[in-house]
């Protein structure tokens, strides 16, 4: 079956779409399917996997204004076994247009169900994960988001700022655990940016820990140049310098959350 | 006359919060009283000036949805001549609450009016500059910063996404110009988190002067850990390491705000 992962955390910078792209690919390369839903009108997962805006016709602006079908707008990326469903600028008028619709909240869920029965009919490749990629916000994205998921991926860069923001972070997943999407859990918290030239990162991270414990993977993603470098070359840092710091780890993240998973 | 800055970028991380807390405080300290205004729901400019969640009684909430007044908000904060107006978490709802009211993007508007009375006539204290500390998003918060707001400083982290970001940007600006606010300028773009190891840096540096010319800051303010530490102890990097480079970079670009506007 196939798990849907919400990429949130409102705090902005933090490596939500940097962990979206690049967790999606590590999986891929060992042979795990997954696609990246980007739900951010930035749109920086589908640039960053080297879909320019011109070729971008069908996108998840569609998915939640016109019920579209996420396997109308799946493109392929240069990695094998990673598709992307791109974004639009237009997403950012989402909140306004869904504010008094029915069932606002439930619009990507719906068109998660349509994905998942077209997995198991063998319509749509046999993805095992989505990593959606949410704006930096709580607003009516990141909530379609986490109703629609089975779980959230909490990104957390080890800065004071990102520290403060994660209790509103968790008020908005029990608000929607409470409401919208009850079995909803947490997939695990991951330091990023983590700088160990610097007391600030340990501090963060210890914090973190000491809060989230088991739920904070034991794998940590490095501040690591070449990450940033690789969105300008459209590819994943992995494609662009496979043996930097930041590649590496999120290989072993990969690694991490299939064990987790049970799979080995 | 008091001039309202909108430090405004959609692009999460890019260095808003930290430029409104320490410009704020490069000014005050050559006696330039300024005042930061925290419309961003994660409060991040609030509490990097020491205002504890707790003692934020009235807030930007009030001044949004109940006409509350910024004189009434105002906090000191630890240094001379720069107060601060708290915001809270209640803000992130913000724009479902004021969708369909009647001028719904003039609120701010109208509170700065009221302010600048106050000021004329001595209730309030004699502030040459306001900054709004925006939020990473083009919502109604935003909206109404730019329409309240004389100019709009935009941080510009020197990376590849936030680059991607700049035309959304300047789509919102021109669309507020065009509407709400056609006196609406660029006080500068500041580029941010500059490293002056990695090419990436000087790369989008580059771009960013070739498109935005004169209105690019000549002060660049570069990566700085003691930058990132001094939100911990809830005070400006000035206050919390006069001679680190973060300190210095944004006591020059008080100095050339100042020219610029023909003060010095
Ligand atoms: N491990 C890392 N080392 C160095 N730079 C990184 C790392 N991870 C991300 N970055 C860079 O930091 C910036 C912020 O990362 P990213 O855009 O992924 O964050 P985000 O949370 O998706 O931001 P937003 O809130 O705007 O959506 C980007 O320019 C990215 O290239
Ligand atoms: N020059 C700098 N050197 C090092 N770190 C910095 C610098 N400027 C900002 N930071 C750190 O980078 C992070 C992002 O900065 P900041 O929170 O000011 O950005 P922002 O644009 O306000 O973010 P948001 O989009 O979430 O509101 C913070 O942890 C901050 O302390
Ligand atoms: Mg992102
Ligand atoms: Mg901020």
């Amino acid at each position: 079956r196939v798990k849907i992962v919400a990429v949130a955390n409102q705090k902005g910078g933090v490596g939500k779409t940097t962990t979206a792209i690049n967790l999606g690919t590590a999986l891929a390369a060992v042979g795990t399917n997954c696609l990246v839903v980007d739900i951010d009108p930035q749109g920086n997962a589908s640039t960053g996997l080297g879909v320019e805006r011109s070729t971008r016709k069908v996108t998840t602006y569609d998915v939640l204004m016109n019920e579209g079908d996420f396997l109308e707008a799946m493109i392929e990326t240069k990695v094998p076994g990673l598709d992307v469903v791109p974004s639009v600028g237009e997403l950012a008028g989402a909140e306004a247009e869904l504010l008094h619709q029915e069932g606002r909240n439930y619009r990507l869920r719906g068109a998660f169900d349509r994905l998942r029965a077209q997995i198991e009919s063998g319509a749509a490749k046999p993805y095992k994960y989505v990593f959606i990629d949410c704006p930096p916000s709580l607003n009516v994205l990141t909530v379609n988001a986490m109703t629609a998921a089975d779980t959230v991926l909490v990104p957390l860069q080890c800065e004071f700022f990102a520290l403060e923001g994660l209790s509103q972070l968790m008020e908005t997943f029990q608000l929607v655990r409470s409401s919208t999407n009850p079995k909803l859990k947490i997939e695990g918290v991951l330091l990023t940016m983590y700088d160990k030239r610097n007391n600030l990162s340990e501090q963060v991270a210890d914090d973190v820990r000491s809060h989230f414990g088991e739920q904070v993977y034991d794998t940590v993603i490095p501040r690591n140049v070449t990450v940033s470098e690789a969105p300008s070359f459209g590819m994943p840092v992995l494609l662009y310098d496979i043996k930097s710091a930041g590649s590496q780890a999120y290989i072993k993240l990969a690694g991490e959350i299939l064990k987790r998973a049970g799979v080995q």
